[in-house]
């Protein structure tokens, strides 16, 4: 609402402005729930989850939906009360940057190819596009259906998007991090795909597969962990949960779940 | 070993959104 504020005055900006009012008024009204419309692939993500054991006790706990606002997302399947645990992501099925150090010789190669400089976000976006390259029968392969192919990232914005906030810092600071990330890519792409040429087949990992893997990191990584200590803090990927509240538009009227 | 479980803070009525609270 304060970038949109700042914005110079047009039909865009009015437009916005109204938008986030009527969500914003919609999270304080009682009646202004939104119980969603079944979603296409709800069997399919029942069936993952009973799969994998994601369900404590076996019991259906969440239901796959389609919000009016925010889109994809997961709700009670049956009256829930404080203190139920409603998922349990086994750890054999989180990501994290850890993943890379299980492939021989890619830590050699990671570093010949960028130095020590690569940062953990873009190190887990590897990890992702290896783990759906590596094995397309695993988990991850299969989870990839309820990933968005445009995850809700202003790194997605085409240039005519941007400029609707131009005269706000958002412009400039996208704009750097598209440019820092298109250089990641480069140091890391074609050197990986000729170093270790099984790993890293080139379709799997262009620029294009690269922006999306970032994406998803971005907009539905969870940082867990670390206790007090800050630096045993990581950010995984963990499926299913990545579903919870994963767009920037969702009501947050409901702030019903904390990562144990 | 880390596994993550996602424990109710409130309840939450049959077919209402549930989000992560950060």
């Amino acid at each position: 609402l304060r970038l949109c504020s700042k914005a110079p005055h047009s039909a865009t900006r009015e437009a916005n402005l109204a938008a986030l009012a009527a969500s914003r008024q919609r999270l304080l009204q009682a009646d202004g729930e939104d119980l969603g419309q079944e979603d296409e692939l709800a069997d399919e993500l029942r069936a993952f989850c009973a799969r994998h054991a994601l369900w404590p006790h076996g019991t259906e706990t969440l239901v796959l939906r389609h919000f009016r606002v925010g889109g994809r997302g997961l709700a009670a399947a049956a009256d829930l009360s404080a203190g139920d645990t409603v998922l349990a992501v086994p750890e054999s099925l989180l990501l994290s940057s850890e993943r890379l150090s299980s492939y021989d010789g890619l830590a050699a190669a990671l570093s010949a190819a960028a130095g020590d400089s690569l940062h953990d976000d873009v190190r887990l976006s590897l990890a992702l596009l290896l783990e759906i390259a590596r094995d397309q029968a695993g988990a991850w392969a299969e989870y990839c259906r309820f990933l968005p192919e445009r995850p809700p990232s202003a790194l997605h914005w085409a240039s005519r998007q941007l400029q609707r906030l131009a005269h706000t810092p958002l412009v400039g600071r996208v704009t750097a991090a598209r440019e820092a990330l298109r250089e990641a890519h480069a140091a890391l792409f074609p050197a990986l795909s000729l170093a270790l040429p099984q790993l890293f087949p080139p379709a799997s990992f262009s620029w294009r597969r690269f922006l999306w893997a970032y994406t998803v990191v971005q907009t539905r990584g969870l940082v867990v962990g670390g206790g007090a200590e800050p630096r045993a803090r990581r950010t995984v990927l963990a499926p299913v949960a990545d579903l919870l509240n994963y767009s920037p538009t969702s009501p947050l009227a409901w702030p019903s779940l904390e990562a144990a | 070993t880390l596994a993550l479980t996602f424990r109710l803070l409130s309840a939450v009525p049959a077919g209402r959104q549930l989000c992560l609270y950060y």
